[in-house]
């Protein structure tokens, strides 16, 4: 909707930042097989990749030098802001013979995020 | 992942962006359905799963994932044991109840009447490597052991006339560990990984022969008492679905996938910093 895209634009011309996004599994239509979270904080990475670079933004050399050829030649597009660390969520749900497991599932949360 | 500008003199005719492929529109369920599909794939699931309404969960379960996201304030039961000696490298807890049992006499055992319990490990992936397993048996307080100590042998057996099942395990049954107040006290059995691989890539199933027999006297309890006074194995008349999901015999199996970290980070072999023995108690 129209507020919720100015309110994104307005954020991503902040720098590249973790902002917050919490995943209920109601909305997706998981909660029959998903016991428990009924949810979790997932988070997601907006925000620009302006020069210079500073050090918390965890950029690699690679987003820098990208970043140094954007502020001459605006055709190059910018570095991308993106998660840089994530970490697991341990999710306990049925399975399709109506078994119950309990199971660690990798990069489900961005810890933090960076210019690449 | 363009942080707006055109970039089409840049492509020099080398790719030139479709339009569409710069916005896709998110609310084509067509496309949602795709990245569900995707997601589910690396969650390790085929489709996404259609259990029945109403499926009886194992407590047991249930306090391992408390126990594992620290709500220990939501740890049911006050015996729980969290199995430290299990989970090390396991990012996969899998829970099976057992088939069905038989009720039989062996000649092997001296006419003695002992209970055959069987379980269907195929639903186990074959990407998935079994590092552990045990098996829970729950004994009731309905009766007292009767006098003098008891012992319960833990046989495995490829089916139920095996004439010489293997002894895996022999156990004295004392009533002192059930001092606390609690309706029923959890026997746990270590199974290997080899048991369960060798069961996996054969019939997929697992059978077990339970027998509790008084220490101190080589016949066997009759019958009637085996299934009331020791071990919960088989259901009460008219008893429902929900309460015998929580004593009937289970079958926990410890695997990892080859994806991602373990349940129990490394260096942190004591989640929650509680203050227990390998087999501590959950602090109320």
């Amino acid at each position: 909707n129209g507020g919720r895209s100015a309110k994104l634009k307005r954020l991503s011309r902040n720098r590249c930042r973790r902002h917050p996004l919490y995943v209920d599994f109601n909305d997706v239509g998981w909660e029959k097989w998903i016991i428990a979270p009924s949810g979790y904080d997932a988070f997601f990475c907006l925000g620009e990749c302006r020069f210079p670079l500073a050090d918390h933004m965890n950029s690699s050399s690679h987003a820098m030098v990208q970043t140094l050829v954007n502020s001459v030649n605006g055709a190059v597009p910018r570095a991308c802001c993106v998660p840089t660390s994530l970490s697991p969520i341990a999710l306990l749900y049925l399975d399709s013979q109506d078994r119950v497991v309990l199971k660690n599932y990798q990069d489900m949360v961005v810890e933090g995020c960076g210019c690449r | 992942g363009r942080q707006g500008g055109d970039t089409s003199e840049i492509d020099h005719g080398r790719v030139h962006p479709t339009p569409s492929a710069l916005s896709p529109s998110l609310r084509d369920p067509g496309l949602a359905q795709t990245i569900q599909s995707l997601l589910l794939s690396r969650l390790g699931l085929q489709s996404q799963p259609d259990p029945r309404p109403g499926v009886p969960v194992p407590r047991y379960l249930v306090d391992l994932y408390h126990f594992h996201q620290q709500q220990y304030h939501l740890v049911e039961d006050p015996s729980f044991n969290f199995p430290s000696q299990h989970i090390q490298e396991a990012n996969t807890i899998r829970s099976f109840h057992h088939n069905d049992f038989i009720f039989f006499k062996l000649s092997f055992f001296k006419k003695t009447t002992i209970v055959h319990i069987s379980f269907n490990i195929s639903s186990i992936p074959q990407d998935e490597s079994v590092l552990s397993a045990e098996l829970r048996l729950r004994r009731s307080d309905e009766a007292a052991l009767g006098p003098g100590p008891h012992r319960l042998n833990l046989y495995l057996t490829e089916h139920h006339e095996d004439p010489e099942p293997t002894l895996l395990e022999t156990r004295l049954l004392t009533n002192g560990l059930r001092s606390y107040k609690t309706s029923g006290f959890w026997e746990a059995f270590s199974l290997s990984a080899e048991l369960l691989h060798k069961a996996h890539a054969g019939t997929g199933s697992l059978g077990f022969l339970l027998e509790v027999r008084p220490e101190n006297n080589t016949t066997s309890l009759p019958e009637q008492t085996l299934s009331s006074a020791h071990l919960r194995v088989c259901r009460s008349v008219g008893q429902d679905d929900h309460s015998w999901a929580q004593e009937r015999p289970l079958l926990v199996t410890y695997s990892h996938d080859g994806r991602g970290q373990a349940l129990v980070k490394h260096g942190r072999r004591n989640p929650g910093g509680i203050n227990w023995s390998e087999r501590g108690r959950v602090k109320r």
